[in-house]
């Protein structure tokens, strides 16, 4: 069962969450262990690195005009940050004496840290690139939600200009979405809901074309048809709900998984 | 996006500091 909920993240920090649990149990089985390596070269890598991604979560955070990012973002740099500086004085002190015994736990808890704060940064950047889609299909609900006041042909041909290009956006961003998760279930209601809608879609506006028909010939069937609409507009309304709901899911316990 | 380039290095940079630091506990076992 995969840990990270997107490829991406799983690409990233996998390999070194592997490698510093292997770092811990050498580290354990070797108990004193054999005199450490000068680490001042890997470690001043490290803090380069750091350096780098601070300036460049800094420039994120001051470009972002999202609240929770600008909110969540700096105490992650920070926690990466402080955990260099752990990896900083480990090297220091293995450097006077190569069998320090807390500089090891310093390593380790230094590496874990940088795991940790990285993981947390990619989450926080991560939450803000899912409710960018949100807001998309926030916005195919709002249109949604005029349906049932369309009355006329020409405020049908609005409400199509407005809705397509919407409806095109979101679809586009939750199908990428779906192929970037690593959890299949959720991929799947994804694009189970997305295809859903995909076919509503036209359905809703031919019903909402035989409301207006009905409704300027004077016929009968305009209650029926009004419900149709309702119904139509409802269910692909339930889909995008779905959708937004899933979409925010970034671990299996919250979706009653394992 | 930037950040998670910035993001791989850390973690290619805290790879090789880890895989280092590994080596020399391995010859023990």
């Amino acid at each position: 069962m995969p840990v990270f909920h997107t490829k991406i993240i799983e690409s990233i920090l996998e390999p070194v969450a592997q490698q510093v649990s292997r770092l811990v149990i050498l580290h354990e089985e070797a108990e004193d262990g054999n005199a450490m390596p000068d680490l001042a070269r890997p470690v001043q890598a490290v803090s380069l690195a750091v350096n780098n991604l601070v300036k460049v979560g800094h420039e994120t955070i001051e470009s972002s005009e999202d609240q929770v990012l600008r909110h969540d973002m700096p105490g992650a740099l920070h926690r990466v940050e402080t955990a260099a500086t752990l990896l900083q004085q480990a090297s220091d002190m293995l450097r006077a004496d190569p069998y320090s015994g807390p500089a090891r736990k310093k390593l380790i808890e230094g590496s874990r840290g940088i795991l940790q704060g990285t993981s947390a940064l990619l989450l926080c950047f991560d939450e803000s690139e899912v409710r960018k889609i949100v807001k998309e299909c926030k916005k195919v609900l709002d249109y949604l939600g005029v349906a049932e006041v369309i009355d006329t042909m020409e405020d049908l041909v609005q409400f199509l200009r407005d809705i397509s290009p919407a409806l095109s956006r979101a679809a586009r961003e939750v199908a990428a979405r779906a192929s970037e998760l690593t959890h299949p279930p959720h991929a799947e209601t994804l694009n189970r809901c997305l295809e859903s809608v995909k076919q509503l879609a036209p359905v809703l506006i031919c019903s909402m074309k035989i409301y207006i028909h009905i409704l300027t010939e004077g016929g009968k069937g305009m209650e029926e048809a009004a419900e149709n609409r309702n119904y139509l507009a409802q269910r692909m309304a339930d889909e995008i709900h779905e959708i937004i709901r899933v979409l925010q899911l970034t671990s299996y316990v919250e979706d009653g998984g394992e | 996006e930037m950040i998670l380039e910035a993001a791989k290095s850390i973690i290619t940079a805290t790879s090789a500091l880890v895989r280092a630091a590994s080596a020399a506990q391995r010859e023990l076992i």
